[in-house]
């Protein structure tokens, strides 16, 4: 079973077309293995990333450098899944 | 559950919990809901949809299908609720009833059933279906770009290891073909709905290109009384238009394939965002998403019942 310890997910938002250029540039940096939960499209329309504990230090870096603001939606991932699960086995004994 | 009354519409279930309440539906209410089996996953689970229907040969029809990116569980929970709702309503609303009186109501609850368990069991981040690319270790194709509509083109992936791969070719996802197939043999399917989690959006064609559909005047005036309709349970915001001038360019998505098939009100809805959680969204916003999803969802169904074409 994947685990998501340490995953955060980012909630971005961009203020004009060239940061969101630098987002799409950041989408295809596979080996950050980013999983956009929504992509960037507009200024706008705020991108939600979910970032491996490994690669949280070069995202926010990333994001600072280009003034790209930012704020943490899911600090810790898995303790979000955990309590989803615990929540669903309580549900079904009742 | 020992019944639909006492089914908990209030938490998230695993696949085989939701294909069981649908067997209740089936075994409690025989005279209006009946099972479809429309294909098979990748993986050789049933393609199961509910037909709602007060009789009569080929009616016009209205489709709805919720889920079809596994890990947006709201969608599929969603998809519950209207399930009881429609059997709930039907005979005590009117205007619910009118609609079954005359068309009938497809619901597809779980259209991608190998991600779905998929996100219970292995990966709760799951998106995509669960085949296997050739050449490549990556599996799963983005369903919502696998549609012959623009396929290939800018806004999906070729790349396997993408969220949004649009796979080999068109229909290569039995998922996608198995609707596809449903839909040219049923030949009067007026109305598709395909249900999304998150972001609060009401959409209509297309995604795959810049020019506007026909109907683009009457799909918006559509989605502005559906959207309102829809606020004016718990005042949550939604924005509407079509998918590429509201979100972004999309090649190989569900709607646009329905609309050039001659579906003229076809929507796509991406559900709540509380704002806090993504599609992570807590097990107490299904029910009161559900309610306010249910009004839209009427809006549409009554435009379709009353402007047939």
């Amino acid at each position: 079973t994947e685990v998501f310890v340490g995953h955060q997910v980012l909630r971005i938002s961009m203020a004009n077309e060239a940061q969101v250029e630098k987002m799409r540039e950041l989408e295809t940096m596979d080996h950050l293995q980013l999983d956009f939960w929504a992509s960037p499209s507009h200024p706008e329309r705020p991108v939600d990333v979910r970032v491996p504990f490994t690669s949280l230090q070069a995202v926010k870096v990333f994001l600072e450098q280009n003034n790209i603001q930012y704020f943490i939606l899911i600090k810790d991932l898995q303790r979000l899944v955990d309590d989803e699960k615990a929540q669903m086995v309580r549900q079904r004994s009742r | 559950a020992l019944s639909v009354e006492t089914f908990n519409y209030a938490t998230y279930h695993t696949l085989n919990e939701i294909y069981d309440f649908m067997d209740l539906l089936v075994a409690e209410r025989p005279n209006l809901v009946s099972k479809i089996e429309i294909g098979y996953s990748t993986e050789g689970l049933p393609l199961n949809v509910l037909k709602f229907s007060t009789g009569g040969p080929n009616r016009p029809a209205i489709w709805i299908d919720t889920g079809i990116h596994s890990r947006e569980w709201v969608t599929q929970a969603t998809g519950v609720w209207f399930a009881k709702k429609i059997i709930s309503d039907y005979g005590k609303d009117e205007s619910l009833t009118a609609i079954l009186d005359k068309m009938d109501i497809f619901l597809e609850i779980i259209t991608n059933p190998d991600g779905f368990v998929f996100t219970h069991t292995q990966n709760r981040m799951w998106r995509k279906t669960r085949s296997i690319n050739a050449g490549s270790s990556c599996r799963g194709v983005d369903p919502n770009r696998n549609w012959d509509a623009g396929f290939g083109g800018l806004g999906s992936s070729r790349n396997p290891c993408s969220e949004t791969y649009h796979g080999p070719h068109a229909n290569s996802e039995p998922e996608v073909k198995a609707i596809v197939d449903f839909v040219k043999q049923h030949g009067n399917i007026k109305a598709f709905i395909s249900i999304h989690s998150y972001s609060q959006l009401l959409l209509y064609p297309y995604g795959y290109t810049k020019t506007p559909v026909p109907d683009q005047k009457e799909l918006d005036s559509i989605a502005t009384a559906a959207v309102t309709a829809l606020s004016s349970l718990y005042g949550t915001s939604y924005r509407y238009g079509s998918i590429i001038t509201t979100i972004y360019q999309a090649s190989g998505g569900t709607i646009d394939w329905t609309y050039n098939q001659g579906i003229k009100y076809s929507f796509t809805f991406e559900l709540r965002d509380a704002g806090r959680y993504g599609f992570m969204l807590p097990a107490n916003q299904i029910i009161p998403t559900a309610q306010e999803t249910w009004k839209a969802l009427m809006v549409i169904m009554e435009h379709a019942r009353d402007h047939p074409y």
